[in-house]
């Protein structure tokens, strides 16, 4: 059974590039075929694997503008059972362009339905912010995945982005499901950093992943590499971390 | 001579509205009158101060779409020196409703250049994005402070704003001018920061500040408090950096 996964959160630098890139790798490693889909201007996500961002070929923009573009002809694999629809700054375009009509905001969910997706997993990644980039990827997953930094002005958004997801859920996606928050950039030794976690636990019991990922300099520098922390460090901490968060995905097969 | 500093960055969470906060905080410490208006729906700065968000207030929302709304009418003394214009959740309707057409991006210029301004600085925050609100902050402005967080993934993106720096003073405000790329999160015992830092000092050598803003656990936790750093931990590497970065800018005045 496909499943498509949103990750989102409207705040800036949670996470969230680096969990798409690293819950996809992981999921890779457990043989399953994996699709990434980078909807950010910013290409994070297509960079973190060596493509150049800078040169003009077929990817999500032509994906979700062109007329019948097939998976097939976007999509590039980048090693293993994993493969990535890239992103380009003409998607900024779109977020000045396209407003958030209900025509705007389905054309992700219908090119995906179009064709056939061959992938167990698809996983979809997005910008800061709740714009049309964001509203596609919410319209277009069965789940959603809510990375958390471990602080207190990143921990404030929750609320407001679950009443967005409950919004898109009661509108656009009856089928749309919280796979659940999951706390990112942990420091075990700082006390802030646990008040956060405790007090997320505490809102959110029933929706937060066992799995936090803890702090890790590799995740930074993994990108560089253009490879994912499965590969650049495999015995790090936040690599053990991402391979449990696929566990607890899995799980729900 | 009142100057308006607008701190950019398309990048999510590298550290626009902490520099905000401290920068400000730091700046009335000198004797100067500081105004920070905050342009995020998501109201980080706004909260910083332990303003409710959730009040309804006239705040900046009001201050952008509101014939002649006075600057008296929508901002807060805080304490000292320093007032804070707030930010509230209905600022996101604007990204999706305003475009960028001429008239919605000067609209934050005409409600400032209106009344009276007795401020010695005004330090304007803006969201994650290239929108409408980060449009309004930049054709506002004398000055750009783009805080680069010394990683990778956020290193990236610096080349494209500045090129949208350049489109602006172009077209809407050729007055606007550079204060300087700002790195920030920074740990010196880290050879991927130091990778990082060097690359943006080689790259943009009369363009960055020398103060750099150290990782520092006590920038997430003040928040909480409703203080600054300089308040919070005044003795903290970050509370001085913030500190030497208002001479770098007092300097030029
Ligand atoms: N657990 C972690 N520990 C340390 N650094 C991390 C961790 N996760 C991500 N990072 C780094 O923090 C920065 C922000 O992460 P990332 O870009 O994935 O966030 P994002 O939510 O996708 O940001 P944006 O909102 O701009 O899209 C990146 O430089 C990344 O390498
Ligand atoms: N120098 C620093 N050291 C440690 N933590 C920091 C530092 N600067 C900011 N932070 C923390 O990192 C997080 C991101 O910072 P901040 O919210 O200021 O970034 P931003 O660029 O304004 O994010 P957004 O793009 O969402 O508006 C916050 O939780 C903040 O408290
Ligand atoms: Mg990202
Ligand atoms: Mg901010």
């Amino acid at each position: 059974m496909a499943r498509t996964l949103v990750i989102a959160n409207q705040k800036g630098g949670v996470g969230k590039t680096t969990t798409v890139l690293n819950l996809g790798a992981a999921l890779a490693e457990q043989g399953r075929n994996v699709l990434l889909i980078d909807l950010d201007p910013q290409a994070g996500l297509t960079a973190s694997f060596g493509i150049d961002t800078h040169v003009n070929r077929p990817g999500s923009y032509s994906f979700l503008t062109g007329d019948g573009v097939s998976l097939g002809r976007v999509l590039i694999h980048v090693g293993g059972t994993l493969a990535v629809v890239p992103a380009s700054l003409d998607l900024a375009s779109m977020e000045a362009r396209l407003g958030t009509s209900r025509e705007a905001v389905t054309r992700l969910r219908q090119a995906l339905t179009r064709g056939l997706n061959p992938f167990d997993y698809t996983l979809i990644d997005t910008p800061p912010g709740l714009g049309v980039l964001t509203a596609n990827g919410l319209v277009a997953a069965d789940e959603v995945i809510v990375p958390v930094q471990c602080q207190y002005l990143a921990m404030r958004g929750v609320r407001t982005l679950l009443e967005t997801v409950r919004h898109v859920r009661a509108t656009l996606n009856p089928g749309l499901k919280l796979a659940g928050l999951l706390g990112t950039m942990y420091r075990p030794e700082s006390l802030h950093a646990n008040e956060v976690l405790d007090e997320i636990r505490a809102v959110f019991p029933q929706d937060t992943f066992r799995t936090v990922i803890p702090d890790s300099e590799a995740l930074a520098e993994a990108p560089v590499a253009a490879v994912s922390i499965l590969e650049y460090a495999p015995g790090d901490p936040a690599a053990q971390a991402y391979r449990a968060l696929a566990q607890e995905i899995i799980i729900h097969e």
